[in-house]
């Protein structure tokens, strides 16, 4: 299905973020995101604030497939 | 839309974090 290849590639792209494969992203993780992809820091925090669903400040990657889950959930009913 | 959560980042900004992380991966070896 889509949402299980969505939720492979989710692997793949937390690999990407967890730099020092520490097994989840810190806000540290995020910044450094900085010059690689076209989003401002402020926009960073958000979508790492968004992910963070207990706000205790590590992205597992749990987290993160459920947000990209949500997404590609509200893209499908848009 | 009101599901956007406050203090949050919006759904498009996720959707270009995830977008630009894909082309990130797709784009290197």
């Amino acid at each position: 299905s889509p949402q299980a290849e969505v939720m492979g590639k989710a692997k793949e792209l937390f690999v990407l973020c967890d730099k020092e494969s520490k097994g989840f992203i810190t806000k540290r993780d995020m910044q450094r995101l900085q010059g690689e992809l076209p989003l401002s820091p402020e926009q960073l925090e958000e979508v790492f604030e968004s992910l963070d669903r207990r706000s205790n400040g590590f992205l597992t990657p749990v987290e993160f497939n459920t947000g990209l889950g949500e997404l590609v959930g509200l893209e499908d009913t848009a | 839309d009101p599901n956007i959560k406050a203090g949050a980042a919006s759904e498009g900004v996720l959707a270009n974090f995830f977008n630009s992380l894909l082309s990130k991966k797709t784009g290197s070896p």
